[in-house]
């Protein structure tokens, strides 16, 4: 059964994206098929999974256009054997208002996915989401089984979750009642720093179990790897932040068979 | 004569509520009148400015959506003199949705300023952006006469920068012939890591001399300020991060009596 998993946060440069290339990383070299949608107009994680800007022929775009087409046609294979990706690039940021007048928009992204895991291909599909809670953030809601949130540990991000929980519920009222949180990560975890300790005590208050034990630390490896188009797992494999990664990895597979 | 600035990056996490809120302070401190415009639903230039969300009945959507009400009772003091706010809450995030139908919203942000420009009260008008190329992003786009682009030195930040003066150049032709890019703030400069001077040699060889001189250095108490509800040049004058921001301040004053 192929679960759908957004990575949300409306504020910017949590780890949205360096969580969704890890984290998919990390999955499909413990024997899980993954799809990794890129639902940005900035096409970070296209870039990050080492897709060309000049090879994203077929993107999320046009497959939530012509939602008609065979899905397979839109997947491409990342240099990681397990992990494919859809892409995207800018064509994306015209799409809200393109729609703006169709009453289903909402179902879009919903409907194209339902034909992929029809086909029960994936164990999981990652939507990796821009930095807003606009039209694009509410269609990967309406099509995700459960979301994960990154939470960079500095003030700033702990303002806007009780906005972003009000979303969520919102759309499990009205649109996708079997949304739900499946967990939070803690991300560029600073040791150094007692901001991110405060952090941590004020999310694991609000969250309680659903923050992952698993701390990702703040390691310039991390944000070194996407200009070489490698998740850091294959960039540096031993760095603090790789082994950090596969350790939620392996947290997140225990507890979804637990969940 | 009143400029009115721009804070723009789609990229999430770059810096730009933190360089309004210092660039502002700093620049205030120096006897310019400052008025800070909070433009993100997050409302963090606001909370860094120290506005309790308590305390945020008139904000910039009430202003938005009368368009007609005296603009001095959207104006809030802040502690440091000579340094204004009109603040941002949750109810920003409807406005793109609730006005979709009217063909003037464009114009909206640019006709409320208008009245406080005309008044000639203040020197430069700072508006803080969300990380987005939506609505608005192209008010603010619309009202500005310049834009200042904080660029964090760091792979995935430079991805987006052709989208964006994409973006600045479209409103340009079409909706405001006046703007113009006014400057680049390379921010979170780490100088033990080679990706931070990589990205600053292909800035400048892109934006040229309107990169500043002056880099903002990544320094930690700049993060635990807005904690404080203050700015870091308030909460550790010394610091290294806020020594920068004094320095930028300088470097844009001199600059802009020679633009
Ligand atoms: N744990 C970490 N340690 C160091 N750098 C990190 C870490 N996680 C992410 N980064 C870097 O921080 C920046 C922001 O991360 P990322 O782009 O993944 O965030 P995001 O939430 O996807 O941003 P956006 O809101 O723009 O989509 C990137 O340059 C990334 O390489
Ligand atoms: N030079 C710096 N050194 C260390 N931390 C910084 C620096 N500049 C900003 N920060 C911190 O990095 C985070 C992101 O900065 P900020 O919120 O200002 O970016 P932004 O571009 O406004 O984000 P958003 O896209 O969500 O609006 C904040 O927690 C801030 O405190
Ligand atoms: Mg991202
Ligand atoms: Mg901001």
């Amino acid at each position: 059964m192929t679960k759908i998993i957004s990575i949300i946060n409306q504020k910017g440069g949590v780890g949205k994206t360096t969580s969704t290339i890890n984290l998919g990383h990390a999955l499909a070299s413990s024997g899980q098929k993954i799809l990794v949608i890129d639902l940005d107009p900035q096409g970070n994680a296209s870039t990050g999974l080492g897709i060309d800007r000049g090879k994203r022929e077929k993107t999320i775009y046009e497959f939530l256009v012509s939602r008609n087409d065979d899905p397979n046609s839109f997947i491409s294979k990342t240099k990681t054997e397990n992990l494919d990706i859809i892409c995207a690039n800018e064509d994306l940021s015209g799409f809200e208002t393109e729609v703006a007048d169709e009453s289903k928009r909402a179902f879009f992204l919903r409907d194209v996915l339902d034909q992929i895991k029809e086909k029960n291909q994936y164990n999981h599909i990652l939507i990796d989401c821009p930095p807003s809670l606009s039209l694009l953030t509410i269609m990967a809601l309406v099509a995700s089984d459960t979301v994960i949130i990154p939470l960079q540990t500095e003030f700033f991000a702990l303002e806007g979750v009780s906005q972003l929980i009000k979303t969520i519920e919102r759309v499990k009222e009205n649109l996708n009642k079997n949304l739900s949180i499946q967990g939070v990560i803690l991300t560029m975890y600073d040791r150094r720093n007692k901001l991110s300790s405060q952090v941590e005590q004020e999310a694991r208050k609000y969250f309680g179990s659903k923050v992952y034990k698993t701390v990702i630390p703040r390691n310039v490896r991390i944000s070194e790897a996407p200009s070489h188009g490698m998740p850091v797992i294959v960039y540096d494999k031993n760095s603090s932040g790789s082994i950090a990664y596969q350790e939620l990895s392996n947290e997140i597979l225990n507890g979804s068979y637990a969940a």
